[in-house]
């Protein structure tokens, strides 16, 4: 089973 | 102000048609060294970012920094009021509430007007990180589109793996499952053709389909997309645009619990 991952999950908030 | 000619309206069109799906409202960010945009989509799978560098136009006049919140539902309504080979000309005051822009026809004396108005967008920019990706592949655009819309037809998911046999895309679905791999190649008559991978270490990750046709929407700006992986970080997928400009699409993996 795989989850769709957040692009916030590798990218931080500036 | 901010004044940007830019000598193909085309462009312009065919990047907002690009990311239109993707993002509804954005800052396009203006500044001395030209136009960037950076916005994820509704669900933060997703991030795109564009660059027009202002060698892209010509002249190019932006003194200080002008962000453009702009609905790309009402920009597109007001681009297809150009013709693709008209010139384009952006503008706006220091703290706009409209941009203006002008197309021009070069072969008539045609000048239509339009002016937009503006929304205050309250977006966060993401870091990017500079990435060593261990695997990056450059191949046809055209074939990245057909490789995500014939395995999307299967599956909603990809799996990516690269090797040094070659690239391998593959998906599986309800009714089967498919594949395409990819070895690196090139075609003596036309570069354009030319399959290249870079590789450093093996990758294998997995995408959703439905993102990766969303970007292959851009197939139209540039004859060749570069794909850069890395295990367990997003997929970079680049489009390259004239003087040095980008368009850029980021997507978050697939992961096993």
């Amino acid at each position: 089973k795989t989850q769709q991952r957040s692009i916030l999950g590798f990218f931080a908030k500036k | 102000m901010l004044e940007a000619r830019l000598e193909q309206a085309n462009l312009l069109k065919k990047v907002v048609d690009s990311i239109t799906n993707l993002v509804q409202d954005c800052n396009f960010d203006c500044n001395d060294s030209g136009i960037a945009l950076q916005a994820m989509d509704n669900s933060h799978v997703a991030l795109v970012a564009m660059m027009l560098r202002s060698d892209a136009f010509s002249p190019f006049r932006c003194d200080r920094n002008i962000a453009l919140g702009i609905n790309l539902t009402s920009l597109t309504k007001v681009l297809r009021c150009a013709q693709n080979e008209d010139i384009l000309t952006l503008k706006a005051e220091d703290a706009p509430d409209v941009v203006n822009l002008v197309f021009e026809s070069a072969e008539s004396d045609r000048l239509s007007e339009y002016d937009i108005k503006l929304m205050d967008i309250d977006q966060e920019h993401l870091g990017i990180p500079d990435t060593e990706y261990a695997a990056s592949i450059t191949m046809p655009s055209a074939e990245f589109q057909r490789i995500t819309r014939d395995l999307l037809a299967l599956s909603e998911s990809v799996s990516i793996e690269c090797t040094k046999e070659g690239v391998k895309f593959s998906c599986q679905g309800d009714i089967g499952s498919g594949s395409v791999t990819l070895r690196s190649h090139t075609n003596v008559d036309n570069e354009d053709r030319n399959v290249s991978i870079d590789l450093s270490e093996p990758v294998s990750l997995m995408f959703s389909l439905k993102y990766l046709s969303n970007f292959c929407k851009a197939s139209g700006l540039s004859s060749r997309v570069k794909l850069s992986l890395s295990n367990e970080v997003p997929l970079l997928v680049e489009y390259a645009l004239p003087s040095n400009s980008f368009l850029r699409f980021y997507l978050a993996p697939k992961i096993g619990d």
